[in-house]
């Protein structure tokens, strides 16, 4: 495609396509769209984020990545709309315009590209990197049980061979600690959003222990907002709050790790399930989901630019 | 490539904390392949497996034989993986 107008955001893509697309989109919104390279993958591809920047040095940013777990397709799918979304809305929406005349977007549509290229290729079903692990036959680690962040306990597996498998030290994926090291030395986001499918939930720390964060009371609030907005557009019903107490124990994710490291809203979305298709959903279902997840993405977003701190 | 042929997806809802723990504890018998798309929470709450075509009978006998309810939310994985292919296709080709 030569320009965004003709990409196609109700069909699923291959990684080409994607980072193709990066491109495009670039080159549509060169005052406000740029891709950076935060590193390499496994297999050595390219790890790229989207920067939304209207100017200023080092401002305080919002950290969104996608498809950590690539056979979630929805997640990279809803990743690509709302990027275009962003960039189109800017100007024009009041909410996207305040945020990115202030705040700084940095967004990872594929963070796991050796799992995504590999779902495509050779087992659609695949959940985790694509390391090699020695001394055992079974490939990868699950990069959401990578995090140092209670790394290790019983809410994830130390069996190289289980989807949950937390890997042999924490940050042993380039994957995870690209991300880790891009968001420390950059020193200033205040908001890590990671998104994931399919279960409906908006959940926020902790996984990895039972204690609640200190504003468990205000993220719980932000949660409950979020889910109602997002409800008001197709019904979709969302349950929300701490990871231990909606889910259930997990060691080594994304968001605890943030929360730890100074990032006070650290937030994850499970995108929409209609109950019969999981990690297969259908692509006519690629434009609700996105569109249903937009207001509550952007309720979070700015709650993080009214809340300063 | 790896296929999917028979592999279907229960949907189980257990009825109490204990039926939760059965359903763990069938997820840690690694020689059944159990692929948890939606893991057990708490009661009432669905929690999604996916289920090799060789694992089929000793999983549902499990379910069955501890009276935790399920039904088959993905009749055939493969069917549905192919129907995603010819769709991907499809719209390349468009």
């Amino acid at each position: 495609e030569r320009s965004t107008s003709t990409f196609d955001f109700a069909s699923y893509h291959t990684i080409d396509e994607i980072y193709h697309w990066m491109d495009v989109l670039v080159g549509d919104h060169p005052n406000l769209v740029s891709k950076i390279q935060i590193g390499q993958s496994y297999e050595n591809r390219p790890l790229y984020v989207l920067k939304f920047s209207t100017g200023g040095s080092n401002r305080s940013a919002i950290w969104l990545d996608t498809g950590i777990h690539p056979r979630e397709w929805i997640t990279q799918a809803t990743g690509i709309w709302t990027a275009n979304k962003i960039a189109e809305e800017y100007g024009k929406d009041p909410s996207v315009t305040a945020i990115l005349d202030s705040m700084d977007i940095f967004f990872e549509i594929v963070t796991n590209p050796d799992g995504f290229v590999f779902t495509h290729s050779s087992d659609r079903l695949w959940r985790k990197t694509r390391s090699i692990n020695a001394g055992s036959p079974c490939i990868g680690v699950d990069p959401n049980r990578n995090w140092d962040a209670g790394f290790g306990g019983s809410g994830a597996s130390s069996d190289p061979c289980s989807e949950t498998y937390h890997g042999p030290y924490a940050h042993s994926e380039r994957e995870v600690k690209a991300i880790a090291d891009f968001i420390l030395g950059h020193g200033n986001v205040k908001s890590v959003i990671s998104i994931h499918s399919y279960s409906q939930m908006l959940l926020f720390p902790y996984g990895y222990k039972t204690a609640p964060v200190p504003n468990h009371q205000e993220m719980n609030e932000l949660a409950k907002k979020a889910v109602s907005d997002l409800a008001a557009v197709y019904g979709t019903k969302y349950t929300y709050g701490s990871i231990m107490d909606t889910i259930y124990a997990a060691d080594g994710i994304a968001v605890d790790w943030a929360y730890d490291n100074g990032v006070k809203y650290s937030f994850t979305f499970e995108l929409r399930d209609t109950g019969r298709y999981g990690f297969l959903l259908p692509s006519t279902q690629i434009i609700p989901t996105a569109t249903e997840t937009w207001p509550a993405l952007l309720d979070v977003m700015v709650h993080v630019l009214e809340h300063p701190y | 490539e790896k296929l999917f042929m028979g592999d279907q997806v229960l949907r189980v809802t257990a009825g109490d904390e204990g039926q939760v723990t059965q359903l763990r504890v069938l997820g840690e018998q690694a020689e059944l392949q159990v692929d948890f798309w939606r893991h057990p929470t708490r009661p009432g709450h669905p929690a999604d497996l996916r289920v090799p075509f060789s694992s089929l009978p000793a999983v549902k006998t499990f379910l069955e034989s501890n009276n935790i309810s399920y039904s088959i939310m993905i009749e055939d994985v493969q069917e549905l993986l192919d129907e995603e292919r010819r769709t991907m296709v499809k719209s390349r080709r468009t």
